[in-house]
């Protein structure tokens, strides 16, 4: 039965995007089966691994709102073990279709119903907001994995987002776990990151994950090529934090 | 008659608090009486200006959906001629509520009519989102100012933003044009953000700025301080930077 995750937080450019793509690669060459899933109307994580969003027929707003089968919207990426659940920007609507529909925040949860028997994890990429996108997401969702950067206005957004899983915990989703916190974009030189991470640890003890993802150019230059970190450099400091991650996350969760 | 500028990108993450607020403080230096609108529910430029979130007893929220008059939810800041209209979580739920309202897309363009009589310039932060508070700010506003970061993804979601530009100025707001590009977290030394700065400029031509804010560590910084970085450090570079595009846009209004 494949794990669900959630890649969340509603702040904008934490890194959610380049840590649900990196991340699901980094599993998909431990010889686990790996969907990933982009549930961002700007289809980053889609073009971020090398599809043209423009090509597109189905996407995962066809899954949720147009009752087309999870698999006839499914991409077989380059990269071996990892396909791709696509969107674009007909996701967009769908925050405002979804208001009048019946269990609209159930929606994605029932489209991958079905894609938990072939895959061992489900990543899926959240858009920057807590809408009826995220709230489906968090509702598919066994665990969420929470992206922060090192930055001030991280800080702001975590009770928001810690609400958010409260109230999903609640109403929606009992059985819903925090995965862990993942510090992105840290600058060992400046103070402000430190200051940061102080704080987060003050607050979710050890749900931080011992790796940290430094900022690092090949990162960023990564989705022009359409390839995760990990095949684009693979001796870059980016590459090599994301498999650490990866390997502590795989750890934590054999222990359970 | 003040004029409205909107600072909107759906990327998250790519700078429009921190334009929004720095913007705003430095039209404010210039003697001119200056309103910035929190249009966001992380309420970033509220804190980021120096406000507790969680004291405020009326904010924009109000003003779009319990009629409260503008006048009544702004609040005085310390900087001279800068005051502000706060926002916090309750504008979370405002994306929904508002799908059921009649002129839905209005309701923050009539909040702000009065306040164009008392404000030179009125400029709002958008959330990172095409939804229907984004769509409220396009339908108030006069111009949008977009910035843009120098990486990959910034991009990819400038179709979006233009076509959703032209869906407005089409449908809800004939006389909405663009104020200009504002190029941001440009990092002189990678080789990245010279070929985003070359593909923006193909796509926009003279809309874009001549100035371009730098990375600069003391403009991520202020915030955790509750001040603009033109009152955190007016040497820094960022704050520099941000005086001279101020001085631009005057420039190019002063010619029309
Ligand atoms: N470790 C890193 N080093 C350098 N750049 C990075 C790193 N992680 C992410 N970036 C860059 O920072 C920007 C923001 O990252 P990303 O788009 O993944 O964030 P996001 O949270 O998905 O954004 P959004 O809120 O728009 O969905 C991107 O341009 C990305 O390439
Ligand atoms: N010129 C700069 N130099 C260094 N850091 C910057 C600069 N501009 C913005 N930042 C930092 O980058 C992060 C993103 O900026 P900001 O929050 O203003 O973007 P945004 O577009 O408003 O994000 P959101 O999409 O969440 O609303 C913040 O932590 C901010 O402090
Ligand atoms: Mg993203
Ligand atoms: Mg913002």
């Amino acid at each position: 039965m494949g794990k669900v995750i959630a890649v969340t937080n509603q702040k904008g450019g934490v890194g959610k995007t380049t840590t649900s793509l990196n991340f699901a690669a980094a599993l998909a060459r431990t010889k686990r089966k790996v969907l990933l899933v982009d549930f961002d109307p700007q289809g980053n994580a889609t073009s971020g691994i090398g599809f043209d969003k423009g090509d597109l027929e189905q996407t995962v707003y066809d899954a949720i709102l147009n009752g087309t089968h999870f698999h006839e919207a499914v991409l077989e990426t380059k990269f071996e073990n990892l396909d791709l659940l696509p969107s674009n920007v007909n996701l967009t609507g769908a925050e405002i279709e979804l208001v009048g529909v019946p269990k609209r925040e159930q929606r994605l949860k029932t489209a991958l119903k079905k894609a938990k028997d072939k895959y061992d994890f489900i990543v899926i990429d959240c858009p920057p907001s807590m809408g009826l996108l995220t709230l489906n997401a968090l509702t598919a969702a066994d665990t969420i994995l929470i992206p922060i950067q090192c930055e001030y206005y991280a800080l702001e957004g975590l009770s928001q987002l810690l609400n958010t899983f409260e109230l999903v915990k609640k109403n929606l989703n009992t059985k819903l776990e925090i995965e862990g916190i993942l510090m992105t974009m840290w600058d060992v030189r400046n103070n402000l990151s430190k200051s940061v991470v102080e704080e987060v640890k003050k607050y979710f003890g050890d749900k931080i994950y011992k790796t940290m993802i430094p900022r690092n150019v090949k990162v960023s230059e990564s989705p022009s090529f359409g390839k995760p970190v990990i095949y684009y450099d693979i001796r870059s400091v980016g590459s090599e934090s994301y498999l650490l991650f990866t390997k502590e996350f795989l750890k934590r969760n054999q222990k359970k």
